[in-house]
């Protein structure tokens, strides 16, 4: 879905 | 993690290093934008506070730190070390007219209004032109070095294999973001003029890109 944490991308 | 996702964070590495070592062999930062390295830099300071905040994994941290330290450690050899070599003159584009309406909208655009959240918004909106001020250089002077525009190539590949992450996670995680994804089409559209260029005059064995 949307949004996230933690951002696990760069 | 997925082969997109480690190729993209390669390449991205693999553009940095790049520019750092041109600089450091020619002991030159000449046809480089100093004011996009301090973009990036400002991207990175602002993206990866959560460093302080959430522990991923070790390589999220580790790639983390590594970005950080070499985009200031290119800013320093452009406006310090090599600083003799830097072409002001020709590096004049306005980055206020990038940074107000980016943060702009990363305070109407976030998924929460704290200021951990904002600053990660405003770090990937700015990513997504910090590059402007060397495409300007590069048009206003109508060329760059191969060594630059392979930088330019591999920062490019970066965007375009997130794409393919992002398709790839939707596919088999139905993980979308939004915000991150909108802001990576719009950064790798910036490249496609200069893919184009890339492939037609520098890798037919030129020693410069030249612009028509």
């Amino acid at each position: 879905g949307l949004s996230i944490n933690p951002k696990d991308e760069l | 993690m997925n082969v997109f996702r480690l190729a993209g964070d390669v390449s991205h590495l693999v553009a940095i290093i790049i520019l750092l070592l041109k600089i450091w062999r020619s002991k030159s930062c000449a046809g480089i934008s100093g004011k996009s390295q301090v973009l990036f830099a400002l991207v990175f300071t602002t993206r990866y506070l959560d460093l302080f905040t959430v522990f991923i994994s070790v390589y999220n941290t580790v790639m983390k730190v590594v970005f950080l330290a070499l985009s200031y450690a290119t800013v320093y050899l452009i406006y310090m070390r090599f600083r003799n070599s830097y072409n002001s003159e020709n590096d004049t584009f306005r980055v206020e007219f990038l940074l107000v309406p980016v943060i702009g909208l990363s305070f109407l655009e976030n998924y929460a209004f704290t200021p951990l959240e904002i600053l990660w918004t405003f770090s990937i909106f700015l990513e997504a032109v910090a590059i402007m001020p060397q495409l300007f250089m590069i048009t206003k002077t109508g060329e760059a070095e191969s060594i630059t525009t392979h930088y330019l190539f591999f920062l490019g590949l970066y965007r375009a294999l997130y794409i393919a992450n992002w398709v790839w996670r939707y596919h088999t995680e139905s993980f979308y973001d939004l915000i991150a994804i909108v802001s990576g089409v719009v950064q790798t559209i910036f490249f496609c003029d200069f893919f184009y260029l890339y492939f037609t005059r520098v890798l037919r064995g030129r020693g410069k890109m030249t612009l028509p």
